[in-house]
């Protein structure tokens, strides 16, 4: 997190800290599902088969102390089938589900987030937390932080990505946050975190966004797979388990 | 001797009757008729030389080694003993007749003829029992120890009742070792009663009537056997069994007070010594059928299925119970309950209790919990949980239109388990809450 502050206990009970290849976030929906980037299971540029790892951390602002708390083992990893590894331009369908192999119990450090229901929810200007456990300028977090961003302009996003002769795909799947005159923003190591919005009406917290991809850190836009998109994807794989 | 063919009746004539007889002339006729009989003899002629004491010819009947008489002469002479129409009657079934003539007949130097003589012999029913009246003061063997009985031709003995005839016809011996009685009601009695009871007896008396019957005894007066002072019952005794139990052992001269032997077999045992002179006793049994005791429930859950006013050898009854309870012997659980009535009178099985269902300990609610609505810690029938999940982070799943205390409600059923009104047994569902942090963030500064 670029510009941000250290989060405590309790602000952000459903981040999780993963590592897999490399240090990414997730989200705690129910009580035994991860939601987070696909790309941070298959990244890009990366077509090694080798295997690794999928350890999930919750509970925690200290990774030193999340890590002591126990890796929960997942049962089963499901990447929407929209994301392409080879594509690296591409981060659409940039969303998986991790199922724990057992449910965790909840309690103040530990609680999931709700998922979209409306598109207000994206309405430019909203202002949103992105929270993750990346990296800070050039300096790995040791704990959580976060970063409170707005919902960007879609058409100011695209703008700003032409300017920049980008191939990248921002497709209707993706929105952006940010401003490109704050040095405010996700970055490494934050993938898979959730852009948060209050929802007044309903006194409760929405992930709107996964944090997905940006053009380096804090020098414009990022941009975050729209969970609004992919709430039946979401409901029926977890469904079906 | 002439020895006529055995018959039951027949003629013995003198020789050449009609006509004289032969002089110097002696023969005995041997009148048999069958054992059984007697012999009776008259004469329907008799003409024989008459003289002085019969001296010359004559007639002898004798009979049972004594002699009957000795005839001579005619009906009317002034001489002779002529035996008329005189019956002659043997004892046994053999009579002699002896007749006898001299060497001439004649009277004043006249030959005179005399035809003889004409008898007619029957056999005659011997009534071998008319001494045995007689037979103690006279003091002789009576034919039969007991009893005597005459038929035409012969005589048979019985015995009293208890004794038994031996093989030699006429001894009686006591029988009293197998005495078996099974008519619903009767008399039993020793030997003799009320007359002083044989010696040495070693009595068995059955009495056994139809099961689920009990035997009652009502002993009679005079009621009389052999005790002593000091010592229970030392020579003789009466001692009673009612299904193989010992129920008594009775002497002297108190009548014992009624029984009820609870029982349909019963064995009296009557023992004595060598000597006494007791009169015995009698008694009067009947029976009654067995009621067994009215059945009464040991609780107040107990349900006894149509009770009847009395119950009998084979009748029934079925218990169940109250809603909410069930049927425990011992610490058995019964799906159902039925005694019957033994043929003692006690029933097949004691009457179980009826124990309050218990639905257990509550299913524990992952992350949730239940408290009791009822008493703490009774998870008896009609006990009540209410099952609640750990807020804020969870949340119970509930149907539309339903609260979450509807919904978490158990109650224990009379069926034993816990259920809720809508859903049965299933237990809730405690749901994580979403977007809910409890120290969500804040930023003070502007």
């Amino acid at each position: 997190i670029i510009g941000g502050q250290q989060a405590k206990m309790g602000n952000f009970p459903w981040q999780a800290f993963t590592s897999i290849h490399g240090r990414g976030g997730g989200a705690l929906l129910g009580d035994r599902w991860i939601l987070t980037a696909a790309h941070t299971l298959k990244p890009k540029e990366h077509n090694t088969q080798t295997n690794v790892s999928n350890d999930v951390f919750l509970g925690h602002v200290s990774v030193e102390e999340i890590m002591k708390l126990g890796n929960h083992p997942v049962r089963q990893v499901h990447i929407h089938p929209d994301y392409r590894q080879g594509e690296s331009h591409n981060f659409e369908g940039d969303i998986a589900l991790l199922e724990l192999e057992n449910s965790v119990t909840l309690g103040p450090n530990l609680l999931p987030i709700c998922l979209p229901d409306n598109d207000t929810f994206y309405d430019s200007g909203l202002m949103g937390y992105v929270s993750g456990f990346g990296i800070m300028e050039e300096r790995i977090a040791n704990d959580l932080r976060f970063v409170r961003l707005p919902v960007a302009k879609r058409e100011e996003c695209e703008r700003w990505l032409r300017k920049k002769n980008r191939k990248d795909v921002f497709s209707q799947s993706m929105f952006c946050a940010g401003d490109p005159t704050l040095k405010q923003d996700a970055c490494q190591g934050d993938s898979g975190g959730v852009f948060a919005v209050r929802d007044r009406n309903n006194d409760r917290w929405v992930a709107t966004g996964i944090v997905s991809w940006g053009i380096g850190c804090s020098r414009g836009y990022g941009f975050y797979t729209k969970l609004l998109n992919y709430v039946d994807w979401i409901k029926k794989e977890m469904e079906e388990e | 001797s002439i020895r006529i063919p055995q018959e039951l009746f027949g003629e013995v004539t003198s020789p050449l009757y009609p006509k004289p007889y032969p002089n110097n002339f002696e023969t005995t006729t041997v009148i048999t008729v069958p054992t059984g009989y007697r012999v009776k003899l008259v004469f329907w002629h008799f003409d024989l030389e008459p003289s002085e004491g019969c001296f010359y010819d004559y007639v002898k009947i004798s009979a049972d080694k004594k002699t009957l008489g000795r005839f001579c002469g005619q009906l009317g002479s002034p001489l002779g003993n002529p035996p008329g129409k005189k019956e002659f009657m043997s004892q046994g079934n053999k009579m002699l007749l002896t007749f006898h003539t001299d060497f001439s007949n004649e009277e004043n130097g006249t030959i005179m003829f005399y035809k003889g003589f004409l008898a007619y012999y029957q056999a005659v029913d011997l009534d071998e029992c008319a001494s045995q009246l007689n037979s103690v003061e006279e003091n002789i063997q009576p034919k039969c120890q007991h009893l005597c009985h005459n038929y035409v031709g012969g005589y048979f003995c019985s015995c009293r009742i208890g004794y038994e005839l031996q093989k030699n016809g006429h001894s009686c011996q006591v029988k009293c070792s197998n005495e078996l009685y099974t008519e619903p009601s009767g008399y039993v009695s020793s030997l003799e009663y009320p007359q002083p009871y044989p010696p040495d007896l070693r009595c068995n008396y059955s009495i056994r009537v139809e099961r689920g019957h009990t035997i009652h005894l009502k002993f009679l007066e005079p009621f009389e056997i052999d005790d002593h002072q000091q010592v229970h019952c030392p020579y003789d005794q009466l001692q009673i069994y009612a299904s193989g139990r010992n129920i008594g052992e009775f002497c002297g001269k108190q009548r014992p007070a009624a029984l009820d032997t609870r029982s349909n077999a019963v064995d009296l045992l009557f023992f004595t010594d060598d000597s006494g002179d007791s009169r015995g006793w009698k008694l009067h049994y009947t029976t009654e059928i067995i009621k067994c005791p009215q059945p009464k429930t040991l609780d107040e859950f107990t349900i006894i299925q149509d009770l009847q006013p009395q119950y009998q050898f084979r009748d029934y009854f079925i218990v169940t119970c109250k809603q909410g309870y069930q049927l425990v012997e011992g610490n058995q659980v019964l799906l159902s309950f039925t005694a019957v009535c033994q043929d003692d009178g006690t029933w097949h099985r004691a009457m179980p209790r009826c124990k309050i269902k218990d639905c257990g300990q509550p299913r524990s609610l992952l992350n949730g919990a239940f408290n009791y609505t009822t008493t703490n810690g009774v998870n008896t029938y009609q006990a009540r949980i209410q099952y609640y999940c750990r807020e804020p982070y969870y949340k119970m799943k509930t149907r539309d239109g339903s609260s979450e205390s509807e919904r978490g409600m158990y109650t224990c059923t009379a069926q034993g388990i816990w259920k809720n009104e809508q859903e049965g047994e299933k237990i809730p569902r405690c749901l994580p809450v979403c977007g809910k942090p409890v120290h969500p963030v804040e930023e003070k500064q502007r």
